[in-house]
């Protein structure tokens, strides 16, 4: 059990510092084992070093770098236990531009291996799908339909 | 493995029919105005799977997720997941179908390829196939920083899951 | 003391009546005291009932509909009992564009009579604005200056 | 009345040195990438006013909003807010200087056009002026949906407190 953990353990935070230096370039985050003489006593913390700042207590990064970290460890996982599908509901709500556009190249390029289904409002990520799906509502009540471009539909509220 | 569509009937925003949902392999982006039920395809997907609890699915109690309209109501919510099957469920069929309709009363039966099953039993089917409880795949609206929201112990015993 | 409660409970409640139905046509909000004999008692109930829809339990609205209401409430607020400034961050993070363009043509009417700092990472609210400032981080200092055109400045991380 | 301009010093990622941040009357909008620094210009606003816990400007405690970068920090957390006085404030002057520093003990001095107040104090003087404990003019990011999230009683004694 301690070996399965520490194989898993020690790939995911590979995964992670690779990943995330690739949204955030001069960036670092990674895990550490609070107790690594026993790992199941203790929990594990993240630990992030953006850009020119030293390790940061991480409530103290801004919100975009947040979303960066949490999405760099879900692709760190995918890579190591994979599931089938990965649902996103705006996810790039509090990205800027370039890093809404990172996470598209990052997404297209990781739905080779898996189904993304990706909720947006933004034109910029809905750009790198394959198909958009719209939906909208009348008298109370849901319809989808096929999409051909984001701008015809997506808030024509 | 992928989702090819959801068929939903009486879920939430969707109305009393039976209506499809296409999803398919690859990037598939949803998009729409405010209110529209782009969040409730989610909702659809958590709830059939089990990976999801009424708070999180924003309702009081399941019945909440019955479609309800000014004098109109559904007598349950009903949805399906359509998978392709590729190997990853460890299944004959090349296609998986998991249901799962909730009457008023708040009572749920879930179903792996018709089959009436227990929600544990569905648990354990899926968490052989990266489908854990803890829902990893799954980020709901403005809940992309939850993993850093963790408690450390909490952190731990997500990674465990996945060992 | 109950006067003044009621004298601004109805004074806020109409204008969030007022202000919610024009960000959201055909969509109704509106507060009710739970004791209205006695309202020291009990608490205030918000009651959101979307364009098309009934009476909904307050967390199944959507994302954005939250986000409207909670802005309808501030302006409701501010029409009684003023601020000299409002600082908003990133409120238009769940807004779909006819939305967050709504936004921005209240804030502008309502910048006559109050100060409103806006921070957004979208284009759509920041053509609003009166003035833009840019921020930006250089080896983890940050430093701000005046901007002209929110594309030059607003994503070039 | 409205804030002019902020002046800081040594706090969160502004530098050592002494930083105008100018805003001035209308509708200001601030840009610029993610970590730039936005969201800690509401933050230096909350701190100086006393509306704000260490929590709600994400730190530990006070001490962590003292700008610090490897082998190099400051010794305190020290910030202005200039505001133009068209009669909102009951003072004399057209102008008013609030200000707040926080030293290596998490210690604060706050001052009122430069003389020293007790917290307290400061908050009476700004509640008569439309600036609530409660601080529903200030919306932090990822925070607007807060006055959905109250209990009931929280919404009343926001009400209460303008009232
Ligand atoms: N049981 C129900 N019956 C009818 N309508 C419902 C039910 N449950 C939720 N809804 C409606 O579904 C709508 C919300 O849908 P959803 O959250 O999917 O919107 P969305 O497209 O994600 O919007 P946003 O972009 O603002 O997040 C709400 O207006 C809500 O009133
Ligand atoms: N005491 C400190 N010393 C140095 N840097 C700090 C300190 N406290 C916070 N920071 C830095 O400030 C940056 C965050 O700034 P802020 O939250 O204002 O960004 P932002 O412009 O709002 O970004 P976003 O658009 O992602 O919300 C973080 O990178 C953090 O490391
Ligand atoms: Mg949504
Ligand atoms: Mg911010």
């Amino acid at each position: 059990k301690l070996s399965a953990f520490n194989t898993a353990f020690d790939s995911i935070n590979e995964g992670l510092k690779r990943v995330f230096a690739e949204l955030s370039p001069g960036g670092r985050a990674y895990m550490e084992i609070e107790n690594p003489q026993d790992p199941f006593s203790g929990g594990i913390n993240l630990v992030v070093k953006p850009k020119g700042k030293e390790v940061q207590y991480i409530d103290a990064i801004s919100g975009g770098e947040k979303t960066l970290v949490a999405l760099a460890l879900i692709f760190a996982i995918q890579d190591y236990r994979p599931s089938p599908f990965y649902y996103f509901d705006e996810v790039d709500a509090h990205l800027d531009e370039v890093n809404a556009r990172r996470i598209g190249e990052l997404i297209r390029k990781r739905s080779e291996k898996a189904q993304f289904i990706v909720v947006t409002l933004r034109e910029v990520l809905a750009s790198y799908a394959d198909r958009l799906i719209g939906v909208s509502i009348r008298s109370g009540v849901s319809r989808v339909f096929p999409v051909k471009n984001f701008f015809a539909e997506a808030s024509s509220g | 493995a992928w989702i090819e569509k959801l068929v939903v009937e009486g879920f939430k925003s969707y109305g009393k029919g039976r209506v499809e949902i296409p999803l398919g392999p690859g990037f598939i982006g949803i998009v729409g105005p405010n209110g529209a039920g782009k969040s409730n395809i989610g909702d659809a997907i958590s709830f059939a799977l089990g990976l999801a609890t009424a708070k999180t699915l924003r309702a009081k109690n399941l019945s909440y997720l019955i479609y309800s309209k000014d004098g109109e109501a559904s007598q349950y919510a009903y949805v399906e997941v359509h998978f392709k099957n590729e190997g990853t469920f460890p299944i004959e069929e090349d296609k998986l179908i998991l249901s799962r309709k909730v009457d008023k009363e708040g009572r749920s039966v879930f179903r792996i390829n018709g089959t009436v099953v227990r929600e544990r039993d569905l648990r354990d089917f899926l968490a052989r196939t990266g489908l854990y409880e803890s829902a990893y795949n799954i980020v709901l609206q403005g809940d992309v920083i939850r993993f850093l929201k963790m408690t450390p112990v909490e952190r731990r015993k997500l990674i465990e899951e996945v060992a």
